[in-house]
């Protein structure tokens, strides 16, 4: 009866004093949030599966990590996202790419993996999909957020520059296309 | 990127990975989150779910990578996942971290950068959330 539950919201060059106080806890308190909804499920005999989507919608729907609502713009000035779910009980596995309406990218991935006899579905097709499953498609400035718009607009000039900016790329999730 | 691995009452393992990619990418680019065994893997020995440089996680399948070496070279999960990020990947320059679970309840978080936002929670209620 033993369970457990991890999360992660990225990686990168985070150092103290690269993020404010403030910042700080905000991160702190959306990933307890996300630790104790999986938690929960996990206590009342819930699945893994089900655990997983709920903590990862709860990070998708905060602006401060890089997925769903808080997702970085592709040089388009478009939010592109993916996601995918693996079931270790008996290896089945959804995943999409390149959506741009879909507000919980992780629920979609579920969707393939539940209601498709395929793995990974892409872009228009995943969309189609997921309106023929009644997956609601939100409007694209739903993912617009100030953070991560200027964030790309440092990265082109970067590209004007026809250098690398002097930032993480990881951290802000940065790299050229 | 976020990512959770799960373990349940009735030992069953799940992982799950969402992302938005990369600030400025062009022509389609897709990293490592949605392929399944470089981003995300799950199966009845351990679930994995990564975050980081995504061509060097696909190209080194990592995640599948750990439960393959648990599974054929009975390494333990923090054996495996540590020498995945600190050694196969670093010395390909490569950034980033994951984080696992086993079927046994042991978790690892590793990551080469300087931070990675992660946490965990025990049956017992025991938790921990970390940046740094």
């Amino acid at each position: 009866n033993k369970f457990l539950f991890v999360i992660h919201g990225g990686a990168g060059t985070i150092t103290k004093g690269s993020i404010t106080a403030v910042e700080e806890q905000s991160y702190k308190e959306k990933l307890k949030e996300a630790l104790f909804a999986g938690y929960e499920i996990l206590k009342n005999n819930g699945s893994s599966l089900d655990a997983v989507e709920a903590a990862i919608k709860i990070m998708e729907d905060s602006p401060l990590f890089n997925a769903g609502k808080g997702a970085v713009f592709n040089n388009k000035g478009k939010n592109e996202l993916d996601a995918s779910i693996m079931d270790g009980r008996n290896l089945n596995a959804g995943a999409i790419a390149g959506v741009h309406h879909i507000k919980n990218p992780i629920s979609l991935a579920r969707l393939v993996m539940e209601k498709s006899q395929h793995v990974l579905l892409t872009g228009d097709g995943a969309e189609e999909f997921a309106s023929a499953n009644g997956i609601q498609l939100v409007p694209e400035d739903y993912f617009y957020t100030e953070k991560r718009w200027q964030q790309l607009l440092k990265a082109r000039e970067g590209d004007k520059k026809d250098s690398i900016p002097k930032i993480n790329y990881i951290n802000s999730d940065y790299k050229f296309g | 990127t976020v990512g959770a691995v799960a373990l349940d009452k009735h030992g069953n393992l799940a992982a799950g990975t969402s992302t938005g990619g990369m600030t400025n990418k062009k022509f389609g680019r897709v990293g490592d989150s949605p392929i399944i065994g470089a981003g995300t893997y799950a199966d009845s020995i351990c679930a994995v779910s990564c975050t980081g440089h995504g061509e060097y996680f696909i190209k080194n399948a990592v995640a599948y990578d750990v439960s393959a070496r648990m599974k054929y070279c009975g390494h333990s999960l923090v054996q495996a996942t540590e020498d995945i990020i600190h050694n196969v990947l670093e010395k390909q320059g490569a950034k980033g971290g994951l984080i696992a679970i086993d079927k046994d309840g042991n978790l690892a978080m590793p990551f080469n950068t300087t931070g990675m936002y992660r946490g965990y929670i025990k049956e017992n209620g025991s938790w921990e959330v970390k940046i740094y």
